[in-house]
């Protein structure tokens, strides 16, 4: 599941 | 990591350099609206402050601290090195009509309600309608140097790249997130008047004038 509080785009 | 995402960070980059050399080499930010040079840099601000607590990987942190720096450079050289060339006559889009309802959104409509969450919505909203003050003074102008319009034709190809990039990752890795999605949809929509004008007459090699 991705974390989407942990943003990996700029 | 895609090559969209790739293709889209290394445009935006490009934009921010174009703009930064336009302003230095010149030495002038004539046409360039200094209140949407402040909403990307309080973009780039509000929404890499997790630069200090999350280390994703090098290229992600470095990107960073170039889009931070090269953003408040130019905010420097409009308001302060350059403050003699800017037109601030031009420059009169009212950005309190931008930073107030963002600001109310980003507490409505967010994925958690904390405070890196907020600031992260914030900004991906406020970057969705930064580029207005410019679009608004270009009308007002009804012109824009040629490399302005180069800087702005790789500031709105950047974002779009990034929408081709969700749609990969939704159908790569299942991942998506509708409020990145949706601003970057508004944010794109906003320069089609400007690719228009930019494909039909900067690429044909005649200067950007609006029917004033």
């Amino acid at each position: 599941e991705y974390n989407v509080f942990q943003h990996d785009e700029l | 990591m895609n090559i969209f995402r790739l293709a889209g960070d290394v445009s935006h980059l490009v934009a921010i350099i174009i703009l930064l050399l336009k302003i230095w080499k010149t030495r002038s930010c004539a046409g360039i609206s200094g209140k949407s040079q402040i909403l990307f840099a309080s973009v780039f601000v509000t929404r890499y402050l997790d630069l200090f607590t999350i280390f994703i990987s090098l290229y992600n942190s470095s990107m960073k601290i170039i889009y931070i720096s090269c953003s408040i450079a130019t905010v420097y050289l409009v308001y302060f090195k350059f403050k003699a060339t800017y037109d601030g006559n031009h420059d009169t889009f009212r950005v309190e009509f931008l930073v107030v309802p963002v600001g109310g959104l980003s507490f409505l409509v967010n994925h958690d309600f904390s405070p890196m969450e907020i600031l992260w919505t914030f900004s991906i909203y406020l970057e969705s309608v930064a580029i207005l003050p410019q679009l608004f003074m270009i009308s007002k102008t009804g012109e824009a140097e040629t490399i302005t319009t180069h800087y702005l034709f790789f500031l709105g190809l950047y974002r779009g790249l990034y929408l081709i990039n969700w749609i990969w990752r939704y159908y790569f890795e299942g991942f998506f997130d509708l409020i990145a999605i949706v601003a970057g949809l508004v944010q794109t929509v906003l320069y089609c008047d400007f690719f228009y004008l930019y494909v039909t007459k900067v690429l044909k090699g005649k200067k950007l004038s609006l029917p004033a």
